[in-house]
Parts: structure tokens; sequence; C-alpha cells
């Protein structure tokens, strides 16, 4: 699988797909949806779909790529071998989503969460295949937060379309199945040829399952962890795990929004020093205040130094 | 200059981490 | 920390000629506050400079390979000898005696304050707030209250001819300092410079002597 497209910058999210069978062009299609790398606190999310002509699903079967969460690494790149020689009436794309993408996200100011950045991804696959060409008439997708709700959504967005939103989808139907494939071999891929952005010497990549309770990827984060910058973009930097690890060994630091919207100690200590209105009216007490100093500074952020 | 405040002084990995562009 | 970021005229940073001759920061009565302050002589005693600083919240440095907590941004700037000498002249002026000028520029809390009679600036500028008499070789000094208002007087025409050239915004409406207009703003009277002005250079008197300047 071809990734150089993630690798060339590996902060961003990026779409990779083989080329459309033309089957698919003149068929009516079948598509399943599936992720590879929703828990783990390293590397890419990967959102994949397979899609083939209805007529076909029994020759998908006949590849078994079912069951694919019980298969190895190895196993895995097999049958991705198998999908992609089977190019005359399988096709597949991918929307990775980096590490970084996905901790900004999450922590920016309008905060764009795991589960709407997943129904973005699929749906974003989805109409790139009908931009394609691809004539749609089937999706079968995993479930993402409550499934009906789910499902209402994509039948909405894709009109004339049979959506089909169920739990474990993948070992329901087989294009789910083959999406799965596509997905894990990609994450597997760009997990494993990680090329680290900062420069960090010698990297050790043998972080465990890549699971925050996982003791190796545990130490992994520990010995990863710069005071002063945190984290290579590997990490899910919006992972409590990473966030904890951040907290306690990392140094603090401090940004003029730090309480905006987060409510807590400092905003209600605002509110404390806060003065009373009926402080502004009435005859003020000569308080022998300090001279005030001169706007010309003020308005420029200058004061006198007493000190280095 | 930061537009952040970190409580350290010392060594940092800036050429590592830290990518200056105009 | 052990390092600042600074910036500073070439004046100061030029290499000494001798070890005991460079820049040093000194610690003196502030002329306003009266509370410490820092300032700089440059080497060899040559020339004053006041230490100001940028500061807002939030900020750190990058100093090459390394982080610096204080995000300060220090500025170095000539100063007027003159101005931290008055304060010993208008105490000792009370006295109304004229006195030799070692005698008049003493504080216990800030002994550096006689190094800035080596400043050339200082003894040369000294007839501008006081008057002078020369008795067997030796000078003496007493504070004059009208020369020094003559004196800050030019201070405050020469700044009132710097904040127009530098197009400083001194009338009442608040305006970024980043803003700026394309025609001149009419609405600034000769009144609001003076004022401002007058504002400045009382950064460098004590009230009271700020006082008769605005009177004056």
């Amino acid at each position: 699988m071809d990734l150089s497209a993630f690798e060339a910058d590996n902060s961003r999210s990026c779409r990779l797909a083989s080329g459309i069978p033309e089957a698919c062009r003149t068929e009516a299609c079948c598509l399943g949806i599936d992720e590879a790398g929703r828990g783990p606190v390293l590397g890419p999310m990967v959102y994949g779909i397979c899609f083939c002509p209805v007529s076909m699903k029994q020759r998908l079967q006949d590849l078994k790529v079912a069951d694919s969460k019980t298969l190895s690494e190895e196993e895995r790149e097999r049958l991705f071998r198998k999908l992609d020689k089977a190019k005359d009436f399988v096709g597949w794309a991918l929307q990775v989503l980096s590490p970084n993408t996905i901790s900004t996200s999450m922590l920016q100011r309008v905060k764009y969460n795991l589960n709407a950045l997943s129904h973005d991804a699929a749906i974003g696959l989805v109409q790139y295949a009908l931009d394609c060409g691809v004539q749609l008439k089937e999706v079968y997708v995993d479930t993402v937060g409550p499934a009906d709700k789910y499902q209402d959504k994509l039948s909405q967005r894709f009109p004339g379309v049979e959506v089909t939103v169920r739990p474990k989808a993948d070992s329901l139907f087989p294009i789910v199945s083959a999406a799965s494939i596509c997905a894990k071999v990609a994450r597997d891929h760009a997990v494993k040829d990680w090329q680290f952005v900062e420069e960090l010497g010698e990297t050790e990549m043998q972080y465990g399952s890549g699971y925050p309770n996982d003791p190796k990827t545990k130490a992994w984060l520990s010995q990863h962890l710069d005071p002063v910058f945190g984290y290579p973009q590997l990490v899910r930097f919006s992972w409590s795990t990473a966030r904890t690890l951040l907290q306690s060994k990392a140094v603090p630091v401090h940004w003029d929004d730090d309480d905006d919207g987060e409510g807590g100690e400092k905003a209600s200590a605002a509110k404390q020093n806060c003065s009373s209105v009926l402080s502004y009216y009435g005859r003020k007490k000569n308080e022998g205040a300090k001279r005030l100093p001169h706007r010309y500074f003020t308005e420029r952020a200058l004061e006198t130094v007493g000190d280095l | 200059l930061l537009p952040c405040e970190v409580e350290h002084n010392g060594p940092a990995r800036v050429g590592q981490y830290f990518s200056p562009a105009v | 920390a052990e390092q600042w970021v600074v910036i500073a005229p070439d004046s100061v940073v030029e290499a000494p000629k001798k070890a005991e001759t460079e820049p040093v920061f000194i610690r003196l009565r502030n002329p306003k506050t009266d509370e410490a302050s820092l300032y700089l002589l440059s080497n060899n005693t040559q020339q004053l400079y006041e230490v100001k600083a940028f500061k807002e919240e939030y900020h750190s440095w990058f100093i090459g390979q390394t982080v610096q907590h204080d995000g300060r941004l220090l500025f170095i700037t000539p100063m007027d000898p003159l101005f931290l000498v008055l304060p010993y002249f208008l105490k000792a002026g009370k006295e109304g005696k004229f006195q030799p000028v070692d005698q008049v520029v003493v504080d216990e809390d800030f002994p550096c304050c006689s190094r800035l009679l080596k400043c050339p600036k200082t003894l040369q500028a000294l007839c501008h707030i006081t008057e002078e008499k020369e008795i067997g070789g030796q000078k003496f000094n007493r504070y004059s209250k009208e020369k020094t208002l003559e004196w800050l007087k030019k201070k405050v025409d020469r700044t009132v001819k710097a904040l127009k050239s530098s197009n400083t915004c001194v009338g009442g409406a608040v305006k970024s300092s980043t803003f700026i207009r394309t025609k001149h703003n009419s609405e600034e009277k000769e009144e609001d410079y003076i004022r401002y002005a007058h504002g400045l250079i009382s950064e460098y008197i004590a009230e009271d002597l700020s006082l008769d300047l605005h009177k004056y």
C-alpha cells in the first residue's frame, strides 16, 4: 500500500484511493465503511471504504476477508494484497486522520469531537465514491454513537442509497470486513513507517499496542516526553493519558486563554476580585496612592525595571 | 518571543521541535 | 535566569578598553517614585541609560537552544543624569547653603549615586539647575528653582517636537498605536502636546516639582 501522500506530511489528514473498477461505474454497488485505530493514543485513525458490484458479493466472500479482527498483521497484509489484485471489481479509498488533526480538532475552541470527525470522514468517503461515478445502492457501516441517529443522518445525506448501520458490521457484512482490512493495513503501515518531523535521532518504535492501558505504551510515552515541547506528533495529545503525563512531568505552560470556557478556579477567583459597582460612586479617600505611570508607557506595556 | 509563559529556565530542544517560518 | 533579552544602542555594547570599564547595571533612587530602579552606566561612565521593560502577560523566550521564563524585553535608552542628581539638590536646597556637589549627592540607601558625578555630562550640566560659586579653586552649588524650571521647560519643548515628528497620538481619543492615519490629525492641539510632554517629563521628577512645572 502506497502511503507516500500521507508520509509527505503526516501532520495533516490525507485521502488515498485505488482506481475505480469499470464494473462499479456501470452496475449497482454495495459499499462498506470501517475504521482502524480509534482507541490508541498513538498514530492516525483511518477510515476506509471498500465497494464492489452487488452482483459480485459472492466473489468477495470467496476472498475470505471476513473476521478481520482475529487476523494478525501479516494475515491482514496478505488479504489486502488479495483485495488489491481483485481490482477488476473491488475498489477502496481511505481517509487517514493524522494524530495531529485528531488532537487539534478535539482541543480547538469550537470543539470538533472524535464522533463528528468520524462521521465526516465516512460521509466524505462515500461522497468521493459517488463523485468518481460509483453506482451506489447499498452502504453498510458499523455504529458510531447511536445507531438509529447515524443511520438517519447517512440516509438523509445520501437519498436513494439504502443505509444499514449495525454494531459489529464487519462480522456481518464481508464488504465492511474488506473495508476494515484496508483501514487496518493503512494504519499499520503509517505507524511502522512513521517519519518523525522532530529530529529525535533513533526513536524506539516498540510502543506495544498503542492503547493507553498497555504498560509498554505507557513506558514509551514516559520516555518520549520532552519537558518543554511535550510529545512528538505521533501522539494524540488530546487523549487524557497524554494530558495526565504532561501535567505531571512537563513544565507548566500558561496561555492567555487558559481560563476561557473552562470555568474553574481562575474564573471564580476573578469574580471574587471584582469591585462592587457602588465603589465607583461617592468620594474616594486620599489613599496616598502611587503616581500612575504616564499613558505613553502603559499604552506600550512599558514599565520601569526595579531589578533583573 | 513566545505567546505563552513557560515556567522553566534552561536547555530546550528548540531546533528539533520548533521550525520558524516567515 | 542568567540572561535577558535587551535592545540597546551600540554605544552600550562597544567593547570596553579595560575590564574595569565595562558597562554596569546599577540601582539608583527613582526621582519620581523614590524607589529603586535599574540604570546602566556605559563603559567608563561616559553615559547614563535608563532601563525599561516591555512586559505583557504570558510571554517567554526561546534563545538559541534554551528557554527563558522571563518574557520581558528590556530597552536601554540614554538618559540625562541631571534628573537623578536633581532630587538631592532639591533636598539640600531647603537649607539654602552652597555646598560641594560630592556632599550633596550622597545616599545611604544607594551609595552608587556618587558614580553619577563621574559622568562628564553631570558636572557640565549642573549650571542648569543650580547657582554656582567658586572659592579657592573649589566649586559650590545651590539649588535654583528658577533655573530648574527653565531647564525643564526646554525639556518639555524638545519633547513636544519629538512627539510631533514621531506622530504620537496625544489627544484624548483612544487610538491603537499601530494605527497610522494618512491625514494629519488636526484635532490634536498644541495644548495637548504640551500637556502630554509635561506628563512624560514628570515621569522623571518629584510630584511637587511636576506641579510647579505645570503652573510654569
